[in-house]
């Protein structure tokens, strides 16, 4: 039996939001550690995986493990029905057919209730653990989405460098060119306005720019983005949930 | 001009 109850709706709606464009359909595998799922996008570019631990419920029981297999599409229709600060719990029996959503108004006392029908779904999972980085940037999330969003315009690809001082985004295309150069700085007052850079080895990559701005849809999960690269293996974008986070990790494009 | 790579080059399946 699982019971997994948010005390605000708004978590799970921004964090099925983050990544409901980009993949459709999900087993969400569900344990006493809490809830956590690996999906990859048809192109098999770009791999979510999300974690969400016991601490980001109110209450959480999951007496056996259980994989609800859900369509994405279907379940934020659901989700759209709730009001972000409604409480949600997620209800499933053992060997569930169905997920029930129970949205709960306290101070009206307004209670609604959805049922999902839930898939079996064929997904191979990918080892995805042990990775090593060359480097790992930390920096505001907005404005990661903001430097995605503006080089967007100029180009489908995105170069991202990283040198000990600075991180260089640029863009190339065919109405001409653009860069934006972050320097690692700290905020004492703000501290999530901070950008931070470890550096092993200084790296030069270049991503598809369309998947950079599936990934940015979880900027408003947290204030931070961690991104980690290295020229041998995927990068890692990751925001993180006050217990767990939402991860891609994105496939580079290479010279031919 | 590049080439996209994909996830399978990098990762095994378990």
């Amino acid at each position: 039996m699982l019971e997994a109850k948010f005390e605000e709706a708004s978590l799970f709606k921004k964090v099925i939001d983050s990544f409901k464009d980009c993949v459709q359909l999900v087993n969400f595998n569900c344990s006493e550690h809490g809830i956590a799922a690996q999906a990859v996008d048809d192109s098999r570019v770009l791999l979510v995986s999300l974690s969400i631990g016991t601490e980001s419920f109110q209450d959480f029981r999951c007496d056996r493990n259980v994989t609800l297999g859900a369509d994405l599409s279907s379940l934020s229709k659901i989700l759209r029905c709730g009001n972000n600060n409604d409480n949600l719990t997620l209800i499933a029996d053992d060997t569930p057919d169905s997920l029930l959503l129970l949205f709960e108004d306290t101070k009206k006392d307004r209670i609604s209730e959805y049922s999902l029908k839930l898939m079996d779904i064929d997904a191979d999972f990918l080892d995805i653990e042990g990775m090593q980085y060359d480097t790992t940037i930390t920096m505001p999330s907005a404005e990661f989405a903001k430097v995605v969003r503006d080089l967007n315009q100029l180009s489908d690809s995105l170069n991202i460098l990283v040198t000990k001082d600075t991180v260089k985004f640029v863009a190339e295309g065919d109405i001409g060119s653009g860069s934006v150069i972050v320097k690692p700085h700290t905020d004492m007052d703000k501290p999530d306005d901070s950008v931070k850079v470890e550096l092993d080895k200084p790296v030069d990559l270049t991503f598809g720019s369309k998947y950079l701005l599936d990934i940015i849809k979880g900027a408003g999960l947290s204030n931070q983005i961690t991104i980690k690269l290295s020229s041998e293996t995927p990068a890692l974008f990751e925001f993180g949930l006050q217990s767990g986070y939402l991860q891609f990790f994105l496939a580079p494009k290479f010279n031919e | 001009t590049k080439k996209q790579a994909t996830l399978g080059s990098f990762f095994s399946s378990m």
